[in-house]
């Protein structure tokens, strides 16, 4: 563990209890996209089934179970809890185009053939792009909420943390995995159009709107 | 851990 991995992990949480009390306390998910949350929740159920065959620290089980709970609460909010205030004319992106590229991508490049480490390589390709849905639902509406703007900043942040924290174990473990590397600087990249929006909007008290 | 993936990593 080191300090990026930390703030990254940090981030990651943040990111997770923004969006489920802006929803709790707004008693809405207007603006959220349920087809990256769901994306989100599979990202998670397919990675961590390793909590059943391995065990690396408290900190890390504790982590991968919050994870995948509240990934499941908050699909679980979206469509029963607030599903009328579901945006779905917005959220239209087609995810069989995601899942399906990124399965057959799994498949073939991977560490090692086997269910489980095939399973972990899907989950990381797709957590790549799972946010595509939600930035492709603020395209469509043109603006974000703050608190959406502050939940996407966290969300994006803690990859781009992860980028730091692999080049610090690649300089003082000899660490590198080039499927998570890979992975994680596109999916830090899909989110710098926003990290632009976020830095020159919001931060300066501004909501985020795009020109239509 | 080997060539297999960063399963100490979230």
């Amino acid at each position: 563990m080191n300090i990026f991995r930390l703030i990254g992990d940090m981030s990651h949480l943040l990111a997770i209890i923004l969006l489920l009390l802006k929803m709790w306390k707004t008693r809405s998910c207007a603006g959220i996209s349920g087809k990256s949350q769901i994306l989100f929740a599979l990202v998670f159920a397919s990675r961590y089934l390793d909590l059943f065959t391995s065990f690396v620290s408290v900190y890390n089980s504790v982590m991968k179970i919050f994870f995948i709970s509240t990934s499941l609460l908050t699909v679980y909010l979206m469509y029963f809890k607030f599903r009328a205030t579901y945006d779905s004319n917005h959220d239209t992106f087609r995810v069989e185009f995601l899942v399906i590229p990124v399965g057959g991508l799994a498949f073939l490049v991977n560490h090692e053939f086997s269910p489980l480490e095939i399973l972990w390589t899907f989950s990381i390709y797709l957590e790549s792009v799972a946010i595509l849905p939600q930035l492709f639902m603020m395209s469509k509406t043109g603006e974000a909420e703050t608190i959406t703007s502050h939940y996407l900043f966290a969300l994006g942040s803690y990859r781009a943390l992860y980028i730091l924290n692999w080049v610090y174990r690649y300089y003082f473990e000899g660490f590198f995995d080039l499927i998570a590397v890979v992975a994680g600087c596109v999916q830090t990249i899909l989110y710098c159009d926003f990290f632009y929006l976020y830095i020159t909007k919001v931060l300066k008290g501004k909501r985020i709107t795009l020109p239509a | 851990k080997g060539a297999k993936g960063a399963k100490d990593e979230l």
